[in-house]
C-alpha cells in the first residue's frame, strides 16, 4: 500500500512536471519565434 | 561446476577461526589496531589475528541492531568459498556487540577509490574490475544466490588488487521451490526493472545492476542519481536502458558490454559465466594493474587524515583560546579517532552524502527492502530466516528517506527562502493543467523548482503516517524476537 501511494504520488508529480516543462519550452520556443 | 571452484586461490592462511579461538574473548584472539568505518550497523576495525599476525576486518555490531539481516550475511558468506567473495572467519559476542570477524581488503571499495582519487576509472582497471567481479557473480550464481546490492561500493579490493564482493546484508537464495524472487530490495539507482516492477527476479538482476556499476566506475555515479530516488525508480521501468552519457569516449567493445548487461528483459540479458567470455572483460592487463590506484587512494586518505587532523588541532587551539586565554603551557590532546573515519559526498554533491571509508554503502546510499518474501524461503529450509515478515523492521527503505529527509531539507534551506511546510499550493489532481497557459515564464520556472521539495514533503508525509500504524506492530515483533533469540 505505502509502495502504491507512493508510485500514484510520483505520477502526479511527474505529470504535472512534464506539463510545466513543456509549457516552459513552448514559452522559449515562443519568444525565439518572435525574436 | 569445476570451472567456478578451480578459481579458487589456493594460498589462504585463516579460513576459520579455531574453537579454541572463539572460545576466548575475542581480544585474546586479536589485536584491535584502528577503525576502518562506521555507519548505522556500527563500526568496522582493523585487526590482526595474533597467533598468525593475519590481518581481519572485525565489524561491531550492536546486539539490539537487526539481528536478521546480520544473520544472513554471516550464513551466506559463511557458505561461500572464493577468491572474489569476502570470507567470513568467526564471530563473538562482546558485552551489546556482535564482533563479525571477516576477511579484510587493503585497498578499500571501488567507490572509495574513487571518491579519494577524485578520478574515475579508466577503461583497462573498469575492465579487470568487472573481471573479477564476474567471477565472483559467476560463482554466488552458481550456488543460486543473489547478492541484490551490487554497486561499486560493495566491491572491495584486496591490497594486490583483486575485487571482492562485500555485504550480503540483503543477499537471497533461490531454492528448487523457488527460481524467482519478489522481495523489491537493493540500492534504487542500481536496481533491475525487473526487481522494482516486482514481476519476479533471478540471478541476472544483479547483472543490471553491474552494468550500473560499469557507468558508475566510467562516470563517477550511476544513471539518475541526480534526480530524486523516487522518481529514478519509476524512472528504470519506463525508460529505454541507460547508456554511458558520452559514449564517442568509450571503446565499442565497453559499450557492448554495458549493452549486455542493460537488456530490459532479464531472460534475454547474459550470465555472468556468458559475459566472461566478452572480450570486454576475457583478456584484461591483471590485478597488477590496479595497484597505483590503491596506492593513490591510499595517499590521499593519509593527506586527508593530516589534514583533518590538523584542522581539529587548529580549532581546538582557537577553542583554548576563546576559553581559557590564560591557561599557558597546555598540550593539545590528538584527535580521538584519528585518520580513522572521513565523510565523503556519494553521488552528486548535494545528493546522497556521508559516506564512510572502507565500508559498504548500504545504509547511506539506501539499499532499500519491500515486499519481503523470505517467508517462503524458511519453508524450503535453506536459510535461517525469522518467521517476522518485512526484516529489516525499518532500516532500508524507511531509513533511506529519513537520511535523505535531512539532505533534502539542508538544500531546501539554502535554495529557497521557504520551508517545504510553508508550500501553499497543490498540484492539480485532475489533470487539467489548461491553466498553465496563463502563467507567466518566472510563475512556471518558479513552480517547476518547487516541485521536488514538494513531491519530498508528501513522500515524508506518508512516510510518517505509514510509520505511525507500523511502530506498534513492529515493536510487538522484536519484543518477540528478543525472547526467541537462540543466536
Amino acid at each position: 500500500l505505502f509502495m502504491k501511494e507512493l508510485e500514484r504520488i510520483v505520477k502526479l508529480y511527474e505529470a504535472y512536471r512534464q506539463a510545466l516543462i513543456t509549457e516552459v519550452e513552448t514559452r522559449k520556443q515562443r519568444q525565439q519565434w518572435y525574436a | 561446476m569445476d570451472t567456478v571452484q578451480m578459481r579458487h586461490h589456493p594460498k589462504r592462511q585463516l579460513k576459520k577461526l579455531s574453537e579454541e579461538n572463539l572460545n576466548k574473548q575475542p581480544e585474546e584472539v586479536f589485536d584491535v589496531l584502528e577503525k576502518l568505518g562506521e555507519g548505522s550497523y556500527g563500526s568496522v576495525f582493523k585487526a590482526s589475528h595474533k597467533e598468525t599476525s593475519q590481518i581481519v576486518a572485525i565489524k561491531q555490531i550492536p546486539v539490539e541492531s537487526d539481528l536478521q539481516e546480520i544473520i544472513k550475511e554471516i550464513s551466506i558468506m559463511q557458505q561461500c568459498d572464493s577468491l572474489h567473495v569476502v570470507k567470513y572467519y568467526g564471530s563473538y559476542f562482546k558485552n551489546t556487540d556482535l564482533w563479525i570477524v571477516m576477511e579484510y581488503c587493503g585497498g578499500g571499495s571501488v567507490s572509495d577509490i574513487i571518491r579519494l582519487r577524485k578520478q574515475t576509472l579508466k577503461e583497462d582497471e573498469i575492465a579487470t574490475i568487472l573481471q573479477s567481479t564476474l567471477k565472483g557473480l559467476e560463482y554466488l550464481h552458481f550456488m543460486r544466490k543473489i547478492h541484490r546490492d551490487i554497486k561499486a561500493g560493495n566491491i572491495l579490493l584486496n591490497s594486490e588488487g583483486i575485487a571482492k564482493l562485500a555485504d550480503f546484508g540483503v543477499a537471497g537464495q533461490l531454492t528448487d521451490t523457488m527460481a524467482k524472487r519478489n522481495t523489491v530490495i537493493g540500492t534504487p539507482f542500481w536496481m533491475a526493472p525487473e526487481v522494482i516492477q516486482e514481476i519476479g527476479y533471478n540471478c541476472v538482476a544483479d547483472i543490471w545492476s553491474l552494468g550500473i556499476t560499469a557507468i558508475e566506475m566510467a562516470e563517477g555515479k550511476p544513471p539518475y542519481a541526480d534526480i530524486h530516488p523516487m522518481r529514478a525508480i519509476f524512472m528504470i521501468p519506463s525508460n529505454p536502458p541507460p547508456t554511458l552519457r558520452k559514449p564517442e569516449l568509450w571503446s565499442k567493445n565497453f559499450i557492448d558490454f554495458i549493452n549486455q548487461c542493460l537488456v530490459k528483459n532479464p531472460e534475454q540479458r547474459a550470465s555472468a559465466t556468458e559475459l566472461l567470455q566478452h572480450p570486454f572483460v576475457k583478456t584484461t592487463k591483471g590485478a597488477a594493474i590496479l595497484r597505483h590506484l590503491i596506492n593513490e587512494a591510499m595517499e590521499a586518505k593519509i593527506k586527508q587524515i593530516e589534514l583533518h587532523q590538523r584542522e581539529v588541532e587548529q580549532e581546538e587551539e582557537e577553542n583554548d583560546d576563546d576559553d581559557e586565554p590564560d591557561s599557558g603551557t597546555m598540550v593539545q590532546p590528538r584527535g580521538k579517532d584519528m585518520g580513522t573515519m572521513r565523510e565523503f559526498s556519494t553521488m552528486s554533491e548535494e545528493a546522497a552524502n556521508t559516506m564512510v571509508e572502507n565500508e559498504h554503502l548500504t545504509t547511506q546510499l539506501g539499499t532499500m527492502l519491500i515486499n519481503n518474501d523470505e517467508e517462503e524461503e524458511e519453508e524450503s529450509g535453506t536459510m535461517k530466516q525469522s518467521s517476522q515478515p518485512a526484516q529489516p523492521s525499518k532500516p532500508s527503505f524507511l531509513e533511506y528517506f529519513e537520511k535523505n529527509e535531512i539532505q533534502f531539507n539542508a538544500a531546501e534551506k539554502n535554495s529557497a527562502a521557504e520551508s517545504p511546510s510553508s508550500f501553499e499550493w497543490k498540484i492539480p489532481l485532475n489533470g487539467d493543467y489548461s491553466f498553465l497557459k496563463e502563467w507567466g515564464v518566472d510563475e512556471l520556472q518558479k513552480k517547476l523548482n518547487e516541485l521536488d521539495p514538494m513531491m519530498n514533503q508528501e513522500i515524508e508525509e506518508i512516510h510518517q503516517r505509514y510509520q505511525a500504524k507500523r511502530q506498534p506492530i513492529l515493536e510487538a515483533i522484536d519484543s518477540k524476537k528478543r525472547r526467541q533469540q537462540n543466536f
